[in-house]
């Protein structure tokens, strides 16, 4: 976070306009693995008692004190004997993600030197609710938990959850219980902010999909991390986090395969444990096709690691010095030292350069389209997760079998930028304190900056595009659903009945209209539709949009970058007051889709000369 | 096969709380928890009460024991608590 905010454009101090009494007023309920209560990012100096509408506890165990900052705790991990139970924070990612969205600034922050700046969280005057729901000794978060954790959190009173948590897959919503939670804390005008997944960059991957969710996906921002490894020939650039300085010292250099005398080279090549030799490896650096069981050659004495990686669009710590190269780079290194008698390199100490081409979607981050509700682009919106610096817990070590303790460490993943649009959502909410969830997602996802379309399919790796939270304090319109709203989308989805009260809570039925509603109309900011391959299509989307910006005006729409035939009707309209709505509709056809192009977008844009609403719209292929 | 004396922990989902002011959710849970298996004392059977902001329980159960709650009026839904991860 020390440069993640200034990236998306929420600078420090006076730079951005706050909502201080507000802002101080506005408590982030963060469903992650508790929090380190002692780290800077959590003081609670210059903040008075926790706001009225507070009604929650502090029960993080004897152990845990709350303050003014962090005004409450609660812990739904299991006992387990001999591990003390509170809501202390032994993975530091809790810590991480609170203090994203909601930490103090904290200035001089490092790692080990690098990345040096303040670090800070959307929010910093906010409050923080903890909710522990996930712990190392039960490997992840479990359901019954999480739902005990929303259960408080709503009647808590926060005004925001954060939730860097979910499944392998999406789920029907029925089997979701973050979907489940999230649709009670909306009815109660409380927006889930989710991560969208790590699982990228395979289509159909986003596991977080129901619309009443405020999904997120990861992009890089304009610092990155690259680790040089200098070989005795020239110097190749690779990607890690490497804090360990070996002064620029050669050191000889041996591959993986050819340093085992009890495995086959496939295995040996990708250091897999138990394969290298300690007398071929000792004192140097080690040359493994993947950074996965680089720590294999640190354990069998080498010195540092050049590693194969499929990812290098992200910087990992690693407990010795080690830089991970593309396939290209990895091999230039391999072509070095078949072709040498004694190879040699160093591997430097990383440097942060500004990377020009930011922002670009992370390759993990998990795309679209939706794998439950085909009509429901996700994720929604993209914000900062790759190589953030952040709170951590001191307790816990910053990578596998490293030794250092740490109150800030980097982190990558849709777990880091869903509490960036948890900390934009909540500065939204201290200038519009009486807004909907909804309005809230849409002020966000229809300001969105585009994304570079670096991807094959972009609205289904960033959705909306990028967070951009200035301008999304000022919307000019803004697409409204309402609990009814999502209730008739779940009826055209079939969901009656009991289905339909496991969602809702409620014991209704759908009226005959609802029934025949189409997810498409769901007065959704993006629009996406899933239509047959190959055959011609005609599909419209009905949309109502309510002014909040200024009485008096004009609002023409405008269709960008379509080869879609797309038609909007009415084009215009004139708004005389505030919180006045308009319906249009929005016909999309083609002669159908296939022939190597299984999906078209163009982007819809209302504007009134000041004000940008823009939405993406999105038809694909089925299958 | 799964053993019908295995037990796990299931979420018993009762949807949104009553809006009748005498209701009392806890000791709703406890009578039908009670019910399902037969045993009077459920505390160790008792995960956690969903009570505040919808209605709800987590308790272990065995197979037959989830089927007979399911089948329980002023039950939605009963399904497997999973393990989800950190992104």
């Amino acid at each position: 976070t020390t440069a993640s905010w200034d990236f998306v454009g929420l600078k420090k101090g006076k730079r951005a306009k706050r909502n201080p009494s507000i802002e101080s007023d506005t408590i982030i309920g963060v469903m992650d693995s508790g929090i380190n209560p002692l780290s800077d990012s959590f003081s609670d100096k210059g903040f008075g008692p926790p706001p009225k509408k507070w009604k929650g506890v502090c029960q993080g165990s004897k152990h845990f004190s709350c303050n003014n900052k962090v005004i409450g705790a609660r812990n739904y991990t299991p006992r387990i004997k001999g591990v003390p139970h509170s809501a202390i924070d032994n993975m530091g990612h809790g810590s991480h993600t609170a203090s994203t969205a909601a930490g103090n600034a904290v200035k001089d922050v490092s790692f080990y030197g690098l990345a040096n700046g303040t670090a800070r969280g959307g929010v910093p005057a906010a409050r923080i609710a903890v909710y522990k729901v996930c712990d190392p000794c039960i490997k992840g978060c479990t359901t019954d938990g999480i739902l005990s954790a929303f259960d408080d959190a709503i009647g808590d009173n926060v005004d925001l959850i954060t939730i860097s948590i979910g499944d392998d897959k999406g789920l029907p919503f029925h089997e979701d219980t973050i979907a489940i939670g999230a649709f009670h804390a909306m009815a109660k005008g409380i927006l889930t902010v989710n991560a969208a997944g790590n699982s990228g960059p395979e289509l159909s991957t986003v596991t977080s999909v129901a619309p009443w969710i405020f999904t997120v996906g990861a992009s890089n921002t304009n610092r990155a991390f690259v680790t040089k490894a200098v070989l005795g020939d020239g110097k190749t650039v690779g990607r890690s986090v490497n804090s360990f300085d070996l002064k620029g010292t050669k050191y000889p250099v041996v591959y993986g395969k050819t340093a085992s005398s009890n495995c086959d080279a496939a295995s040996a090549a990708f250091c897999s444990p138990g394969c290298l030799d300690r007398k071929l490896v000792s004192g140097k650096i080690v040359l493994c096709d993947s950074v996965q069981n680089v720590e294999e050659a640190k354990y069998m004495g080498a010195v540092a690691s050049i590693a194969r990686s499929r990812r290098t669009d992200t910087a990992l710590v690693f407990s010795f010095p080690v830089t991970a190269l593309s396939g290209p780079a990895y091999d230039v290194v391999l072509s070095y030292i078949n072709s040498t008698k004694n190879p040699i390199a160093a591997v430097l100490k990383s440097e942060t350069i500004f990377n020009q081409k930011a922002p670009v979607i992370a390759s993990y981050s998990s795309r679209g389209p939706n794998p439950i509700i085909p009509d429901i682009l996700k994720p929604d919106i993209t914000a900062p997760g790759t190589e953030i610096i952040a709170a951590y817990s001191p307790s816990v070590p910053p990578s596998i079998a490293d030794t250092r303790h740490l109150k800030y460490s980097i982190l990558s993943g849709t777990s880091m930028s869903c509490p960036h649009v948890a900390g934009v959502a909540a500065y939204i909410k201290t200038f519009h304190p009486r807004w909907s969830p909804s309005m809230i997602q849409s002020a966000i996802m229809t300001t969105a900056w585009p994304v570079n379309a670096s991807t094959l399919m972009p609205e289904f790796a960033s959705g909306a595009g990028h967070v951009n939270p200035l301008a999304a304090v000022h919307p000019g319109l803004v697409y409204e659903a309402s609990k009814s709203d999502y209730i008739a989308f779940l009826c055209g989805l079939n969901y009656t009945g009991k289905n339909l009260r496991l969602i809702s809570g409620e014991s209704r039925t759908c009226t005959k209209a609802q029934s025949k509603s189409l997810p498409r109309n769901l007065n959704y900011p993006s629009m996406t539709a899933q239509v047959p391959a190959t055959k011609p299509f005609k599909v419209t989307f009905r949309r109502t949009v309510t002014n909040v910006g200024t009485s008096n005006t004009t609002y023409k729409a405008k269709v960008v970058g379509s080869k879609l035939n797309v038609e909007v009707i009415p084009d215009e309209f004139s708004l005389k007051s505030k919180h006045e709505k308009k319906s249009f509709t929005v016909t999309v056809s083609g002669k159908g889709l296939g022939g190597g192009e299984l999906v078209a977008s163009s982007q819809l844009i209302w504007s009134d000369g000041f004000h940008f609403v823009r939405s993406p719209i999105v038809v694909y292929a089925a299958n | 096969a799964k053993n019908d004396q295995d037990k796990q922990v299931y979420i018993v989902y009762m949807g949104a709380l009553p809006a009748r002011v005498d209701y009392m959710p806890m000791s709703h849970h406890t009578s039908i928890l009670q019910e399902a298996t037969g045993e009077s004392s459920i505390e160790s059977r008792l995960v956690r009460n969903y009570k505040r902001s919808f209605n709800g329980f987590a308790a272990w159960l065995t197979e037959s024991e989830r089927q007979i709650l399911a089948n329980t009026e002023d039950v939605v839904s009963v399904f497997p608590s999973k393990t989800l991860k950190l992104q």
